[in-house]
């Protein structure tokens, strides 16, 4: 493998997003790109992550290879990222490190990074990343974030529902409760913040609230965030990257006994 | 009440 990012803090952010939610994870390389899935030591939250050949500067993979990494690990070497610096990932035929090189051209400074692989013992999920859901909502990740934050405070069980209305997160807790509604809207001079619903039938699903603030982490990926809810499956939080891939967060809900 | 439920409730492995 060697896969050059001419912005290394793509690769940054891509990894900060997830490293508290999951421990460890295998990269999965192939000519097509770079897929990953992890799940959380709870079994709740399930990561994936694609980064496709349209997000490197190069990209070259002669033949399919998984690279086990623990992301505190990695996230520690990924501190020397900057916007002036590339970050090109080198593995070798017969992988047991992965090689990290950043490059300053600018300031004639390159550095250079060894880690260690591990051998990760994982099953891959059978997820359709195309699965069907009743509801489909794409808003700010800002506001879906600053949403998160206020409302997890007061209870660590956070409910969403959605009707034609517009979508609705609440919490109930023992000494308060709170709700914040949202209804679609458009803003023709920053398109970030629109806000759209496509829905076949209303929603009401309950979440744990730690795993929410888990999830907003990954919203330096974008400005924008997709929720997408069924009856019958987990709920996916999505962050699209400006040029394809991106890191996605499938969370199980709660149901009332 | 209410129950956690898992991943591994609703997607197979491969």
């Amino acid at each position: 493998l060697e896969a050059k990012f001419d912005d290394s803090t793509i690769f940054k952010k891509i990894i900060d997003s997830f490293k508290d939610s999951v421990t460890q994870i295998n990269f999965v390389c192939s000519e097509s790109g770079i897929e990953a899935q992890a799940i959380d030591d709870s079994r709740v939250l399930l990561v994936t992550v694609s980064i496709p050949p349209s997000c490197f500067e190069s990209y070259r993979c002669d033949r399919p290879t998984t690279i086990g990494v623990y992301l505190a690990s990695l996230a520690k070497l990924l501190k020397s990222a900057n916007t002036n610096s590339s970050l090109t990932l080198y593995v070798a035929d017969k992988p047991d490190e992965l090689l990290l090189l950043f490059e300053e051209p600018k300031n004639q400074k390159s550095m250079e990074y060894k880690l260690k692989l591990v051998d990760i013992t994982a099953d891959m999920l059978e997820v359709d990343s195309d699965m069907k859901s009743d509801v489909t909502v794409e808003m700010s990740s800002v506001e879906f974030t600053k949403t998160v934050r206020d409302l997890t405070q007061l209870s660590d069980s956070f409910t969403v529902s959605v009707t034609k209305d517009g979508i609705v997160f609440s919490v109930q807790g023992d000494t308060a409760q709170g709700k914040v509604l949202l209804q679609p809207r458009e803003d023709l001079a920053d398109e970030s913040n629109n806000l759209s619903i496509s829905m076949s039938k209303t929603i009401d699903l309950s979440f744990a609230s730690k795993y929410l603030l888990d999830i907003i982490k990954a919203a330096s990926i974008s400005n924008k965030i997709f929720l997408k809810f069924s009856d019958d499956t987990p709920a996916l939080f999505e962050f699209k990257m400006e040029k394809g891939g991106g890191v996605g967060f499938y969370l199980a809900p709660k149901y009332d006994d | 009440k209410s129950s956690q439920r898992s991943i591994g409730d609703f997607f197979s492995v491969k």
